[in-house]
């Protein structure tokens, strides 16, 4: 998949695990853990999921308990990224605050986050 | 990161590869292109093979010694009957001209689905993914509810069948001759990487009905500026005549070729662009518009030209599908051949619009949500109703007659096999 199919589904997984969390009115974490109960086991569907969530969950956690939106957790986590020149991508309407203050405020918070040594390709 | 890199499955991953990128069936122990796998290219893409260790044994072919001894065209008829020594095949297909349905397509002829369920917080459950392996090994697409070659029942509650189950309704002798050899993004310019994955042997197997259907991706793509990439009128004649050519080097006498045209796309935006998009439902906060923008702007939009708030780009795609069209509408009445008649068809997208509308549907209703592109299950088999009835009142000859037989052999061989 190109860069561009690795953003879209970052910004459609976020945004079904922050819904969720909504429409049950649940935690992050809760919702990630109801997500993947949904899933097969074909296809290691099931277990994708939670080593995903492994992965990337606490870091997901905190961003959204910070209100961040779909956007902003995948361009935190670097599966969106904007690159020198072009538009930036979003789905969502943007953030009241300017993106670039709420882009780093959502790094400063997961600077220490084992997450990011993988690469993108991930 | 890559699973494939695993030692163990790197064998069967290689194997998976190959059957996606030659559009052939992924277990077919006999290489005869038949499977009795469902998925990765199986039976859910073309008839189920009755035997698969016997390459000689598949849907479409001419029977085998009247198939005294086995099935060797997988349509369930076969054996003699005791009361007076005939071949059933004889005695029920013989003279009804059977004939195979085959579609030349892209996503939308391989019914492309993003199912919403699996997107929709508010509806989520543990039945949401059930069929979520099915699809990704279909690539996506869902051609066993296709409009086409669709041979299960659908999601819909459209009364209107796929063409193969009416022809199979017509001559209960086609029973299992179909083939869906469409692919994600093809169009004239690149279905010779996949066209050899047609299934026909000039001698042995019946006629068929072909249908080239490329109807979006020589304008759709996914580029910032979509024009310079689309097909030209001149490619495209190029590119046709040499399919036809191909087409007319295998298939059997008495086969009958439809080229399809292109739609006019700028119905997504104007029946779509301010309604939300299924992520969008909960918070009231993601619209088409905003939706297309997103997928232009990351350069991976299934087709910029007409999913864009630009009215001039739409015009311009619409206009460059006409040519195109007008283009396959010239091949189809100068160039002849000897194994084939050739038609060209329109895409009646409207038509079946104003169809939809009198039995008070609403025009976005025929469109996939999550995709907001692709003609969905009601679109794929409304417009199979109208190819139906049109070819039926133009040239009934192309469907064959019915045959008289069918009560008898539904009596003997019941389903004949199923599908």
């Amino acid at each position: 998949p190109s860069n561009g199919h690795i953003c879209i589904g970052c910004v459609v997984v976020v945004s079904v695990i922050e819904q969720l969390a909504q429409v049950h009115n649940s935690t992050a974490q809760a919702s990630m853990e109801r997500l993947c109960s949904y899933l097969p086991e074909q296809l290691f569907l099931k277990s994708t999921c939670y080593l995903v969530v492994s992965m990337f969950g606490p870091d997901i956690i905190k961003l959204l308990s910070a209100d961040m939106n779909a956007d902003v957790v995948c361009h935190t986590l670097e599966f969106c990224k904007q690159d020198a020149g072009q538009p930036l991508c979003h789905l969502y309407p943007l953030p009241k605050a300017p993106w670039e203050f709420t882009l780093e405020k959502a790094r400063q918070m997961v600077k220490r986050s084992p997450t990011l040594k993988y690469s993108r390709s991930d | 990161s890559d699973i494939c890199s695993l030692p163990f499955l790197v064998k069967i991953c290689q194997k998976i590869k190959l059957a996606i990128e030659n559009s052939v069936p992924f277990k077919d122990v006999d290489s005869d292109k038949y499977s009795i796998f469902p998925t990765l290219r199986g039976y859910h893409w073309r008839g189920r093979d009755c035997n698969d260790s016997d390459g000689t044994v598949y849907p479409g072919r001419r029977p085998d010694d009247w198939d005294i001894h086995q099935d060797s065209n997988c349509n369930g008829i076969w054996g003699v009957d005791p009361k007076d020594g005939i071949p059933y095949e004889k005695k029920f297909c013989e003279g009804s001209q059977p004939r195979g349905i085959i579609l030349l397509g892209d996503s939308a002829g391989a019914h492309f689905r993003i199912s919403p369920e699996w997107i929709t917080a508010s509806q989520m459950a543990l039945k949401s993914f059930f069929n979520l392996p099915t699809a990704l090994t279909n690539e996506l697409n869902w051609p066993q509810l296709s409009g086409a070659t669709g041979f299960l029942n659908g999601y819909s509650r459209i009364k209107e069948n796929s063409l193969y189950l009416r022809l199979r309704e017509r001559n209960h002798c086609n029973h299992r001759d179909y083939q869906n050899l469409s692919k994600n993004g093809a169009s004239s310019q690149n279905l010779k990487k996949f066209i050899e994955s047609l299934s026909r042997n000039q001698l042995l197997d019946h006629p068929a009905i072909v249908i080239y259907a490329m109807i979006g991706n020589d304008v759709c793509n996914g580029r910032r500026d979509p024009v310079p990439e689309m097909t030209t009128p001149e490619q495209l004649y190029s590119k046709v005549t040499e399919t036809l050519k191909f087409l007319n080097s295998h298939l059997p006498n008495g086969s009958h070729v439809f080229l399809s045209g292109l739609p006019d796309g700028t119905f997504l935006w104007d029946n779509l662009h301010d309604r939300y998009h299924p992520l969008g439902q909960l918070n009231e906060d993601v619209t088409y518009d905003q939706f297309y923008t997103f997928l232009s702007c990351l350069q991976v939009s299934p087709c910029h030209g007409w999913m864009s708030s630009n009215k001039t780009l739409r015009t311009l795609t619409s206009q460059r599908a006409e040519q195109l069209s007008d283009t396959l509408k010239k091949i189809a009445t100068s160039q002849r051949f000897t194994n084939f008649n050739l038609f060209y068809v329109d895409f009646d997208f409207q038509e079946i619009t104003k169809e939809w509308q009198r039995r008070g549907g609403q025009p976005w209703q025929l469109i996939e949500p999550v995709d907001g592109f692709h003609p969905n299950e009601v679109a794929l088999l409304l417009l199979a109703d109208r190819f139906w009835n049109k070819v039926q009142r133009q040239w009934p000859e192309v469907l064959g007659k019915e045959n008289p037989f069918n009560p008898q052999i539904k009596q003997v061989f019941g389903d004949q096999g199923g599908h």
